[in-house]
């Protein structure tokens, strides 16, 4: 689209369908283009080069959301890592400790996903490789035990960050928010401003269900930060733009391997070049 | 709604005459953006509007129903059609044991449906081994292990400096010797861009010959699954699709855009995390949920 020398009905189509595939959803498609034939009206915008300028210019204010910093310098700071199953949280905490630990600050992990198979052996072989400590009770204990349990050990220790790996869970469940809800209050109750930062992790690959998900965890935590995992599949990741457009919250991390190192400060240029390639 | 907002874009259409091309064009709009919204890929969405389109177009407007309620029943038979008939279950080896194998991309439910599937075959009388194929994943083989001391199935498992071929291989091997029914094999995730990867799930069903190579995609996948499952149909034939996490409220369009555009057919929905049995796919149920 953005190498023709005239701009047509169909080109304007095609960029909406571009965006589509990106996964941002038909409604923002329309609006983002819509705002961008005006601008081209406005503003004469002759060449396709200026276009692509002034397209990327529009998604790239689109992701301004805040500050994407992780919460730090609270003793220790709390990380609780949320969202639905097999999203990446448990690979991206043992990445964000690796991440923590080349920066000199010291990590305790927390295992209370006490549910799924082999979920605590995942953590540990995690922390073991990293040399951090991780806090785990045996399978079907109850999380917010672990996390109370974790809390203290943390403290103790002096460690700079406590992660906190909690089960997938479908946001629709409600007994399970219910559930992570109650974690919530045992944090806040051991210190008034944790969890420092909440961060949901979403699959890269998912489509509009991100939307839901992003709202309701929302609504039942407070989501801080987003971890926008599995960027480095064939999937854009474009919902982030409704989230974002929706609900303000900041895309802080993006995934992109199963490595320890596969995780990156999120970049709205770099992502927003990869969405219009 | 899509059913209320069809009633708003036909609502000039009255109980006489025939549909016409201008009466559907907002109507095609509302589908679309409710496929769209559902995952449905664009692509997919754009042939299957065409299509009702021309079911439409020409027909009676009945009386005894509101055109709304019609275009949906023509927009509901069709995306019905193309998601295919009823699954005729899982194949059975004509001699020796069934090899199932299952692949997808990370995270999408794999190890727990092999389990799923393990349990199935157990209820029908059957006599199930897993294999547990993913050595790369921290705790994989634990947590197959895990779920087949909970169903009571036998797990292969070797170390994990054992290649995932040889240990589908072995698993294979035993299955036959042990005289078990079926082999379900459960491998690491992958994303179609690996070309090791990729080379190596081709292995892996050369070296077993699957009855059976399922596709196990998670129902919240986005516009990516065309390119994902195209590209590991492309490697080792996909025999049938398993849809995880349908117990959520995601639409599941990922599952007509791969029926549509590879032709494998929808097998199994999982709904839940537990090890029970899987549902038995049927298409106007799935139909329903993906228009919304
Ligand atoms: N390619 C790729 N794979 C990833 C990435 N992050 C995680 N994975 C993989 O995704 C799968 C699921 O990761 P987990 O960390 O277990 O996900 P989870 O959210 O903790 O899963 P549950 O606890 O079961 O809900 C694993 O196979 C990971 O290796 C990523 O950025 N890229
Ligand atoms: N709610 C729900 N969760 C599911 C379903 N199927 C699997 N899960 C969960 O999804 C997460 C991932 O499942 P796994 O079986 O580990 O997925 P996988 O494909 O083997 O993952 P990798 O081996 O890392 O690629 C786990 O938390 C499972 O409990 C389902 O149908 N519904
Ligand atoms: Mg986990
Ligand atoms: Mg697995």
């Amino acid at each position: 689209v953005f190498t023709r020398s005239s701009i047509g009905d169909d080109d304007w189509e095609e960029l909406e369908d571009l965006l589509i595939t990106g996964d941002v959803g038909p409604e923002f498609a329309l609006d983002i283009v819509t705002r961008l034939r005006q601008q081209v009206k406005d503003e004469g915008i002759k060449t396709p080069d200026a276009m692509l300028a002034a397209m990327q210019t529009l998604l790239i204010e689109a992701l301004d959301a805040g500050s994407g910093e992780l919460a730090g310098g609270h003793g220790p700071t709390i990380v609780l890592v949320v969202g639905v199953n097999g999203s990446g949280k448990t690979t991206s905490i043992a990445k964000l400790a690796h991440s923590l630990k080349r920066a000199g600050l010291t990590s305790l992990l927390a295992a209370a996903d006490t549910f799924r198979a082999g979920a605590i052996d995942q953590l540990k072989i995690w922390g073991d490789r990293l040399d951090q400590r991780v806090v785990a009770h045996q399978p079907g204990a109850d999380p917010a035990a672990v996390v109370f349990d974790a809390l203290g050990a943390a403290t103790a220790a002096g460690v700079d960050y406590l992660i906190i790996d909690t089960a997938g869970r479908l946001q629709t469940n409600r007994n399970l928010m219910a559930e992570l809800e109650k974690v919530v209050r045992v944090l806040n109750r051991a210190d008034a401003g944790a969890p420092h930062e909440v961060l949901l992790v979403l699959d890269g690959l998912t489509g509009q269900n991100a939307l839901s998900q992003a709202r309701l965890f929302g609504e039942a935590v407070g989501v801080t930060g987003i971890i926008l995992a599995k960027l480095d599949s064939s999937s854009k990741g474009g919902v982030v733009f409704p989230i974002t457009e929706e609900l303000a919250v900041p895309i802080k991390f993006v995934g992109t391997g199963e490595s320890i190192d596969d995780l990156a400060v999120f970049d709205p240029t770099e992502f927003v070049e990869a969405l219009l390639r | 709604r899509l059913t209320e907002r069809l009633d708003a874009a036909l609502k000039k259409m009255t109980g006489r005459g025939k549909i016409r091309e201008a009466d559907v064009d907002e109507a095609m709009r509302e589908v679309r953006r409710a496929l769209l919204e559902a995952d449905v890929h664009f692509k997919v969405a754009r042939s299957f509007i065409a299509a009702v389109r021309e079911r439409a177009v020409g027909k009676e407007v009945l009386s005894s129903v509101t055109p709304a309620q019609q275009v949906v029943k023509i927009v509901h038979d069709e995306l019905t059609e193309l998601l295919g008939r009823e699954t005729e279950g899982l194949a059975k080896a004509s001699d020796g044991p069934t090899v199932i194998m299952v692949i997808g991309l990370q995270g999408s439910g794999k190890t727990t449906s092999a389990a799923k599937l393990a349990l199935r075959l157990k209820k029908a009388g059957g006599t199930p081994l897993l294999a547990a194929a993913d050595v790369k994943r921290p705790a994989a083989v634990e947590q197959l292990r895990t779920l087949g001391e909970q169903i009571d199935v036998p797990v292969h498992f070797e170390s994990a400096k054992s290649k995932p071929e040889h240990i589908a291989r072995n698993a294979l091997d035993k299955a036959r010797k042990d005289k078990h029914s079926a082999v379900i094999v459960d491998t690491a995730g992958r994303i179609q861009l690996d070309e090791e990867l990729m080379e190596e799930v081709r292995r892996m069903g050369k070296l077993t010959k699957p009855d059976e190579v399922l596709f196990v995609a998670d129902a919240m996948t986005g516009q990516e699954a065309v390119n994902v499952a195209a590209e590991f149909h492309e490697r080792v034939p996909l025999t049938g699709l398993i849809l995880t996490k349908m117990d959520g409220d995601a639409r599941g369009g990922a599952a007509l855009s791969i029926r549509a555009v590879t032709g494998v057919p929808v097998k199994f929905l999982a709904q839940g995390e537990k090890v029970e049995p899987l549902e038995v796919f049927h298409p106007d149920r799935l139909a329903s949920r993906i228009l919304g």
